[in-house]
């Protein structure tokens, strides 16, 4: 396991920041993102796929109504691919006239999809091997987040009560203050500044637009499973015949 | 203590004044004025909050005023998670270890 490993460093690998506004869709966007990263990272195709496919299609046809990744893959499955952003665009509330995959043309599928083992160095190898995976967290302490890396404690976030699911995208160790700032004013404490710790984190991708947390993204502290991180750790399989030089993370 | 009444620069904000700023910024609008003293009341709660969290976070991590500061953690939680909690993960959704990987 290398000690440090960005996805976004690498060109077209993570699509840009999407918003869910107040659809609950976290779920499908989670899969969306982690589908147009693996897809790039085999066929080095940069394509951004139809999240809104998924709300309409996944089984109980409410994807605004909350679901699990896992429900998006599963009609990735049975619809045999994905639309692209582009022909079947994201509208922020279910499509009154249901499913209609079967208008567009697809532009990437999957072959499979696997849960990881709960173990934080094990997804920390596999992130860095295979590209970006869904994990779902307790979001308790993202409401009032800014920048920096959060290290929760059972106490403080249930591990147990995941609620969020997103894409993790890498993972470092060094200053808490050395990530993507966000551009938004200070605080309204007025604390004295915690002295600087060396610390291991993970990059995650969220999807509440860019203008929030560092710019889209957050860090959570890796090492005591931080607000439940491991305990869906999901990603789709893509098998591509065509062999190509593999991408490997950038540290 | 005299130093605490000297004038030693800008005065801080009030938190109305505080609370207009966030309505400006994310273009917030309430619909009565028992609905603005509601949010006021909620956003100085998650402000004394975010304080908290600040004092007891063990990581590096900033908290404050964001989007969400005008509702409460269960109206949070009610917009922006999945809510449901997973009764069952399905069948097809296998335990796989790392070194498992590509093996049939």
């Amino acid at each position: 396991v290398p000690s440090t490993c960005d996805w976004r460093k690498a060109r077209n690998i993570i699509s840009s920041i999407k918003n869910q506004k107040t659809c609950r869709c976290c779920w499908a966007i989670a899969a969306a993102d982690n589908i147009e990263s693996l897809w790039h990272i085999k066929t080095q195709e940069f394509v951004e796929v139809s999240v809104q496919e998924l709300l309409d299609c996944e089984r109980c046809g409410n994807g605004c109504n909350g679901g699990f990744v896992w429900d998006a893959y599963i009609a990735v499955l049975n619809n045999s691919g994905l639309a692209s952003e582009k022909d079947y665009p994201f509208k922020g509330y279910p499509n009154p006239h249901g499913c209609l995959a079967n208008r567009y043309k697809k532009v990437a599928w999957i072959q499979d999809f696997t849960m990881l083992d709960s173990d934080e160095q094990a997804i920390a190898g596999y992130l860095a091997a295979h590209g970006p995976i869904t994990v779902t967290i307790n979001m308790k302490l993202l409401q009032s987040y800014r920048k920096g890396v959060i290290k929760a404690t059972p106490t403080t976030c249930d591990p147990q009560h995941v609620d969020h699911s997103v894409l993790l995208v890498g993972f470092g160790k060094g200053k808490g203050e050395e990530g993507i700032q966000s551009g938004t004013v200070m605080s309204q404490t007025c604390k004295p500044r915690k002295p600087r710790r060396s610390v291991p984190y993970w990059i995650l991708k969220n999807s509440w637009g860019a203008k929030w947390g560092e710019k889209g993204y957050f860090r959570l502290y890796r090492g005591n499973n931080s607000c439940g991180i491991t305990k869906y750790p999901i990603t789709a399989r893509l098998d591509h015949s065509v062999k190509k030089l593999p991408i490997s993370c950038p540290p | 203590d005299s130093l605490l009444t000297k004038d030693t620069g800008p005065r801080p904000l009030e938190l109305t004044e505080v609370f207009k700023l966030f309505q400006i910024k994310y273009n917030r609008s309430y619909t009565s004025p028992a609905e603005y003293a509601h949010r006021l009341n909620i956003f100085a709660h998650n402000l004394a909050q975010a304080q908290k969290l600040q004092e007891e976070d063990l990581g590096t991590a900033e908290f404050g005023e964001t989007p969400f500061s005008d509702l409460t953690e269960e109206e949070f939680g009610q917009l922006y998670g999945h809510q449901k909690a997973p009764e069952r993960i399905p069948d097809v959704v296998k335990k796989a270890g790392f070194e498992k990987w590509g093996q049939p």
